[in-house]
């Protein structure tokens, strides 16, 4: 279930639309200090269900609506489209019918939030269930957040169970 | 499930013993769980060795050993249950150049079977990329995409 | 005592408002102490706005805007209060080229007035040593100094 | 007061007497990945008093004493001389007349600790006085350990306090 195409769009420094397409193998992401690189796996991350804003770097979860500019005004909404091919099959059962899933979620400045299952309103529970069962987690070890790839060897024994806990 | 994760890790534990000295070109290291009436509640111990060196405190490792031993874990806990992609945000800051090129080639090896996402600044992790993603702030503020270069 | 205390700290925080644009080029930042009775209790925040970016909290920031903001507090102490030597291991990890450049340029100013040690795997900041101590385990586990080349 | 010499011994990684003589200006340090870099620098800090095993990435203070290699067995004494050059005179009223101060601090692996201000026995006290008498402190911004710069941002507000609280 790799990650065929990710939309971002108001969410952090991405004010624009911004389409990625991914392929297979290894992709790199570079530019300079703060041009917003660490941001496209935050939006991942995101689309993914995280509910700390604190692992997504703010205060509260509106940290990462697009919050203006020298040039541009704030906007009222982030919105990060991810899609995945389904040719693995190893997306949960309900799915096994779809070549392509996506996963949609939107926050309006006003508080509300929105989560879309291929274009389906779902809970943000439903989000969770569907990375859950394919094992996929924003807790292990798919994603490592800039600075903290040695944290693993500094944590404390207990804290490295869910390594474990999560590939199990 | 108690057996579920007592296997896992047994089957982890069996490749970081194999993946630590490939990456380190010798040494050797091991996961441990710690003393616990359960398993479920048991916490995980690493023993790392570098080539030529004592086994000590993991603690003491350099910063590079220090990455390098975390890459050896990942590596092995992929392997027992990969993960359709990866998405690492320059896991080679602490790296030397002869790290940064075993790290690289595990990462090509890995590549066959999983997608790679790497952010990262170091020109020899550049070229191992198949495809290039460029992130601008051309316009202050905002991020832009504006070059996919494919190698 | 308290008097000491609020005079230092509005030092540091005037040469860092200064310091921070020079080194992002533009941008503003300041301190700001946290509500307290007693200024001998209060904690020191950080406002860090780079060129061209809203205000937002400090921790949103990259990781190189972040550690060039530490550097930008860290000159800034010690202008008013120079040490008379400084040890930085790796503070340039994070940094783009661009800022390795920043970073390089403000250390070549102040070790006019104090020593630094630098330890750095970057070819940049190699160049502005005046002096190299190379470091290697020849022999495994056993550190040894093997080279001091001067520039 | 730059530092002039530093001489390690039975220091972590540095079995044999290694000198490090140094000038005013910019030493680099270079070196492969664990060869002994950072551990210079916990030299330093170690001569100048630091008390927790925990700074020096150890669990015990005697972590830092050379525990044997391949080819070698551990030794029983870890000794760091630091020699300081006191031509800005800044070094605390008594020390006026010299015109080098050196520190020197060794522990036993039976557990006793020797400490010397320029040769003369002292105690611990002795020496953390010292630095404290001149405005170097090992928890100011002298000192910045691998990977903890940007510590000084993400940090809470009560803990930069120490930043201020030392140059005042
Ligand atoms: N809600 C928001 N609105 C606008 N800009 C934001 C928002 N949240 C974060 N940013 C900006 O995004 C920038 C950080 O981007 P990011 O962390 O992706 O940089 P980076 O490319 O990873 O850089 P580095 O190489 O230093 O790690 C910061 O400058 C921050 O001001
Ligand atoms: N008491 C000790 N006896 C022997 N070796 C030790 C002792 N304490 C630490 N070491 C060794 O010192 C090495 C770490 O050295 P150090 O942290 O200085 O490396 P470094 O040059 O800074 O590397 P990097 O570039 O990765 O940060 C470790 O491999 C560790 O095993
Ligand atoms: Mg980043
Ligand atoms: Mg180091």
């Amino acid at each position: 279930m790799r990650i065929k195409s990710l939309q971002i769009t108001g969410f952090k420094s991405f004010v624009d639309k911004t389409a990625f397409s991914f392929d297979t193998g290894i992709s790199g992401v570079v530019g300079p200090n703060g041009c917003g690189k660490s941001n496209v796996v935050d939006a991942i991350r995101w689309a993914m269900g995280e509910q700390s804003p604190r692992r997504l770097r703010g205060k509260g979860m509106d940290d990462v609506i697009f919050a203006g500019s020298d040039a541009r005004a704030p906007v009222g909404l982030a919105e990060v489209m991810l899609t995945f091919d389904n040719a693995d099959g190893i997306a949960p059962p309900e799915f096994a019918a779809y070549s392509e899933i996506q996963v949609a979620r939107r926050l309006y400045r006003t508080g509300e939030s929105e989560y879309l299952l291929n274009k389906t309103p779902c809970r943000l529970r439903d989000i969770l269930d569907f990375f859950r069962d394919t094992g996929i987690g924003t807790k292990g070890y798919t994603i490592v957040e800039q600075g903290r790839i040695a944290e693993i060897v500094s944590a404390k024994a207990e804290e490295r169970r869910t390594l474990i806990e999560e590939a199990a | 499930s108690r057996k579920r994760f007592r296997e896992t890790f047994d089957q982890v534990n069996e490749r970081f013993q194999k993946n630590f000295p490939r990456l380190f070109r010798g040494g050797k290291a091991a996961l441990s769980l710690t003393e616990s009436e359960d398993v479920l509640e048991a916490g995980i111990e690493i023993m790392a060795q570098p080539p030529g060196k004592r086994l000590q405190s993991v603690n003491l490792l350099s910063g590079g050993e220090k990455t390098m031993t975390a890459i050896a874990l990942l590596v092995s806990v992929f392997q027992v249950r990969p993960s359709p992609f990866f998405l690492l945000d320059e896991v080679d800051a602490a790296l030397d150049d002869a790290n940064v090129g075993r790290f690289n080639e595990i990462v090509k090896e890995m590549s066959a079977d999983s997608q790679f996402l790497l952010i990262t600044h170091n020109k020899r992790t550049i070229e191992i990329a198949d495809v290039l993603y460029g992130v601008t702030m051309e316009e202050r503020g905002v991020s832009k995409l504006v070059a996919v270069e494919l190698h």
